[in-house]
């Protein structure tokens, strides 16, 4: 089989939650790939 | 009023449907090929986050078991817990059965709350899997779903529709050219290496003791090792705010600098539109760079570099499980 999946924008959550004016603090995106990190 | 990890899934903006069970119940999935676990929003479910989302509820679907284990998945942007079960899972027309699922117990902080997907659906290796999950492509390989045993996606530019992954083979109508292949470096993530970093052509040498890049639809911008941002942005003649953000002059957009990697001897140039983003509050509209440090190396101490939807806008990515390679062409 192959198969096409259409995907859809949308607002992300960093976006909508600014509108609430909550702000996300930054974190090393690369943190990601270290899961132990977030072990505790 | 919460202390949470936020990060790349804060940023992910293209969603696209799955359903699982019998009959079948329809989700909003973050498709992730910087992650291997299938998890979803459930019925089991009953914290503010998951009442915002759409719930699969098992006891709807005639073909779920559950398996009666636990699992921890740490994700970035904040870390969730659920139990998991097999079910059938189609994706795109593609039936996958006795696929493993984590179906959430409990979304502990809150910016799940705002997500607009009702779980993730990783792409990566088996290896990295929390709980020994085996990925959904694994399970269309195995079960000899597919023409071919690769995936790419196309990343639209600007609207909310005309972006698609595809499974089993590529679109040649979302690429122009040739498709350039290069070997994955470590079957963990989709991680390649990149030997030189040019800003307008020429070459810094910042890579060349080599350097490691993870290809990731589930982070949004363009990421660089912490060491180069300093002269990258001043490269680009950025100026930092008082809330971190890189910020260049609007007007200025078409005389910045085109950034190029090159990966297995071919340069793959991010021009300025790629990686800034015009913005627009309040009606002050203002623009910023779209590129973050990283602190931390890849695995074997190269620095590493994230190719999130800033580089992935600009070049469809192919994904090859036969030959553990990449491919990027022209989008």
């Amino acid at each position: 089989l192959k198969v096409k999946i259409p995907l859809q924008k949308h607002k992300s959550m960093r976006e909508t939650l600014g509108e609430k004016g909550i702000k996300i603090p930054y974190q090393d995106p690369a943190l990601k790939y270290y899961p132990e990190q977030f072990a505790g | 009023s919460a202390s949470m990890y936020i990060n790349n899934y804060a940023d992910t903006t293209y969603f696209g449907a799955i359903s699982i069970g019998t009959p079948p119940q329809s989700l909003q999935v973050l498709f992730d090929t910087g992650s291997s676990n299938l998890w979803v929003d459930s019925t089991y479910c009953n914290t503010q986050a998951c009442n915002a989302h759409t719930k699969f509820d098992p006891q709807q679907s005639s073909t779920f078991s559950a398996n009666g284990q636990s699992v921890y998945l740490p994700y970035g942007a904040g870390s969730l817990y659920g139990q998991l079960g097999y079910d059938t899972v189609n994706v795109g027309g593609i039936v996958v059965t006795n696929q493993e699922i984590g179906l959430s117990t409990q979304e502990p902080s809150n910016p799940f709350l705002a997500a607009k997907f009702d779980g993730i659906l990783g792409l990566a290796y088996p290896g990295i899997s929390a709980g020994g999950q085996t990925p959904v492509m694994d399970n269309m390989i195995s079960q000899d779903l597919l023409n071919d045993d690769l995936f790419a996606f196309y990343l639209s530019r600007g609207g909310q529709q005309g972006s698609e992954l595809s499974f089993g083979g590529v679109d040649n109508s979302m690429y122009q050219g040739q498709i350039y292949w290069t070997p994955v470096t470590s079957e963990t993530y989709w991680q390649i290496g990149v030997q030189g970093f040019q800003i307008n052509g020429q070459e810094t040498s910042w890579c060349s003791q080599g350097c490691q890049s993870i290809v990731d639809t589930g982070t949004s911008s363009l990421t660089a090792p912490s060491q180069f941002m300093g002269n990258i942005m001043q490269a680009i003649g950025a100026q930092q705010s008082q809330y971190g953000m890189y910020m260049v002059d609007c007007s200025q957009i078409n005389n910045l600098p085109t950034l190029s990697f090159v990966i297995s001897g071919t340069a793959f140039p991010l021009p300025p539109s790629a990686y800034i983003e015009q913005q627009n509050q309040n009606g002050y509209q203002f623009c910023s760079v779209n590129i973050n440090p990283t602190y931390l190396p890849s695995q074997n101490g190269q620095p590493l570099w994230i190719f999130g939807d800033v580089f992935l806008r600009e070049y469809y990515s192919v994904y090859d499980r036969t030959n553990n390679q990449v491919g990027f062409a022209s989008a």
